[in-house]
């Protein structure tokens, strides 16, 4: 008998592990801990995976996602940290609104790193989608606002607007998101309907702090977790969920135009649990 | 902070002359949670926290005033001998006839463009000649980015019709010994280790110029998975050095410790910003401050 209970604590310091390396953070993996010796003090059968994944379930269901709905114009805006992927997302989304046959701007609000706008300008030649754009240096606040202006004249339903990576302890980079809102907003009163704040699954518990920050100055309404193609699990969300209850919108899969897929909560939590 | 922790910690162990594995795992238990929360990886920790209680046990910690503190100073002090310690040698190996050949490797939007115009400056300033050369050809605008950052760094960037990358590092490089750039910058496609393709065309780049360095670059705000990361790319190309990006944020950085402990190669620099300018040589003492928060 006495074997026996030494196996189970070194199955449990493997579950512990597996739930660390999937970046769920010391205190989210305590609370699961926690609940799986809760549920296994009864003695019976119980499979700790299944019990893991249930409690993983609940806590990611919490807020579903909004689905992307065409109603007048619509301005999104994409922001986040250096080098997560939101020029690429804003492509892959640009592209799936045009398939469904719904008319986008692009904005290239990225005016301060090489090469931005030639990036995002060979998005959307491929997504088949006009880009409007100003010089490099110039203000972001100005080119979404003649971006908002001009899709508002056109009927245009869709406004994607990249903005610049910037790190959420730079103030002053953090206002700018600010100025543009304001600026957005003498166009369209209610723009931005959407600001994704795109999350590398790659991202540790920083990842919390960038969320935090983001969601408190430039009113986050969805999540996008990009490279889960990779071995990262971005159990970082599980975490930010729990204190931030936003929803995860779509989940990035890859370089290509076609690698953006709404959030699937299972199929996320196997890929945490594998 | 850590040592406030250990203090509270250590508050249950007053009174005791030494330290024993009974007594320590209280405050074992303090650091190994400072060490998750600021990203190291679980092995990481496991083995680093094992090596620290056989340095503190028996030790006589527990005689000063501030046993917190002196258990801190050894903590500390294992993290900065693991990362470097003095880290004296110079960061770049050049090669005995030019060009020395350095090759940037990494993860997706790592910083491996920016990092090469980072690189390119800090050589100037050594009276180096660097060429830059655009070996991404799949994301777009990559190649125009790597000549933007070069011109904005006064360097030159090698230009071709060539479309392969490996063809164009070794076009690159004939050009280099023809015309005396003493140094070559590779700058290639942010790739997933899972991608065996991508990974192959690294080692025939490596076959095509033998760089004398073949730098991983790394996120400061990368988790759990900059070991496996870390250790594929190093396994399939046996890497020299790493450069951390993106240090200027508020990420604990643990990433460093995993990725040193996992390839056992030299942490060489940090980015910290997006200027060409904000680039420095890698400091342990620093980033295990960072890391212990
Ligand atoms: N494997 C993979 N790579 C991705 C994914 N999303 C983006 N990338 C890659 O990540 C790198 C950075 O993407 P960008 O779109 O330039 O990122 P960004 O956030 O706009 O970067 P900055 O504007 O410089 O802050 C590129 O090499 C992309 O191809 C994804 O879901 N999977
Ligand atoms: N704040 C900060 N940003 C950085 C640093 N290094 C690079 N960046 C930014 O990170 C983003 C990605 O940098 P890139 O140089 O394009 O990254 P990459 O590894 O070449 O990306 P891929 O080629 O797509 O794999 C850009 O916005 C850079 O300006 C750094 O040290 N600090
Ligand atoms: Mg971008
Ligand atoms: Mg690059």
């Amino acid at each position: 008998l006495l074997g026996l209970r030494r196996l189970d604590e070194d199955q449990m310091e493997e579950l512990e592990d597996l739930l660390l390396q999937a970046d769920l953070g010391v205190r989210a993996v305590d609370q699961l801990m926690a609940r799986l010796r809760f549920e296994l003090r009864g003695g019976s059968e119980i499979d700790p995976k299944a019990v893991l994944k249930d409690e993983l379930l609940k806590q990611l269901r919490q807020r579903p996602a909004r689905p992307f709905v065409a109603s007048g114009t619509q301005v999104v805006l994409l922001v986040g940290v250096n080098g997560v992927g939101k020029t690429t997302t804003l492509g892959k989304l640009a592209a799936h609104l045009k398939a469904r046959g719904e008319g986008v701007l692009v904005v290239a609000g990225d005016t301060f790193r090489a090469a931005a706008i030639d990036q995002l300008e060979r998005w959307g030649e491929r997504a088949g989608v006009p880009v409007i754009r100003n010089q490099m240096g110039g203000d972001p606040a100005a080119i979404a606002f003649d971006g908002a202006t001009s899709a508002q004249a056109k009927g245009t339903p869709w406004v994607l607007i990249d903005t610049a990576g910037r790190l959420h302890t730079k103030d002053h980079l953090m206002k700018e998101l600010d100025k543009i809102h304001r600026s957005l907003q003498k166009v369209i009163p209610d723009a931005p309907h959407r600001v994704l704040l795109v999350l590398d699954a790659t991202t540790g518990q920083n990842g919390l702090q960038q969320a935090e920050v983001f969601a408190r100055t430039a009113g986050v309404t969805d999540l996008v977790l990009t490279k889960l193609d990779g071995s990262a699990k971005g159990g970082v969300v599980v975490p930010i969920l729990d204190r931030l209850k936003l929803p995860i919108a779509f989940v990035g899969v890859g370089e290509g135009v076609d690698d953006l897929i709404p959030f699937e909560a299972e199929a996320f939590v196997d890929g945490l649990l594998d | 902070s850590l040592t406030q922790k250990l203090s509270q910690a250590m508050k249950t162990l007053r009174g005791q002359s030494k330290l024993t594995e009974a007594n320590l795992e209280a405050v074992l238990r303090e650091v190994r949670m400072a060490l998750l929360e600021a990203d190291v990886h679980v092995s990481v920790a496991r083995t680093f926290l094992q090596r620290v209680k056989e340095k503190a046990l028996g030790a006589e910690v527990m005689q000063g005033l501030n046993p917190a503190q002196a258990f801190i100073d050894i903590v500390h002090r294992e993290l900065v001998e693991i990362m470097g310690g003095q880290a004296p040698e110079h960061p770049i190996t050049f090669a005995s006839k030019p060009p020395t050949v350095v090759m940037m490797v990494g993860l997706q939007g790592a910083g491996k463009t920016t990092t090469c115009g980072k690189l390119a400056v800090f050589l100037k300033k050594l009276g180096r000649s660097p060429l830059l050369v655009p070996a991404d050809v799949y994301r777009p605008a990559a190649i125009e980015q790597l000549h933007v950052v070069a011109r904005e760094a006064g360097v030159p960037s090698f230009r071709t019709d060539v479309k392969d990358p490996v063809a164009i590092c070794a076009a690159a490089l004939a050009e280099a010994k023809l015309k005396g750039w003493d140094t070559v910058i590779l700058d290639t496609a942010g790739r997933l280790h899972l991608d065996e393709g991508l990974m192959e065309e690294l080692v025939r780049i490596k076959a095509a110029t033998s760089p004398d360095e073949i730098f991983f670059v790394a996120d400061a705000m990368t988790g759990q998975d900059a070991v496996r990361s870390a250790t594929a790319f190093h396994e399939k190309l046996g890497i020299t050095g790493v450069v951390l990006t993106k240090t200027d944020g508020d990420t604990r950085g643990g990433a460093a410790f995993s990725i040193k402990q996992a390839t056992g190669q030299p942490l060489k620099f940090v980015g910290e910003g997006e200027k060409l300018e904000d680039f420095q040589r890698f400091h342990p003492d620093r980033m295990a401050q960072r890391i212990l928060g």
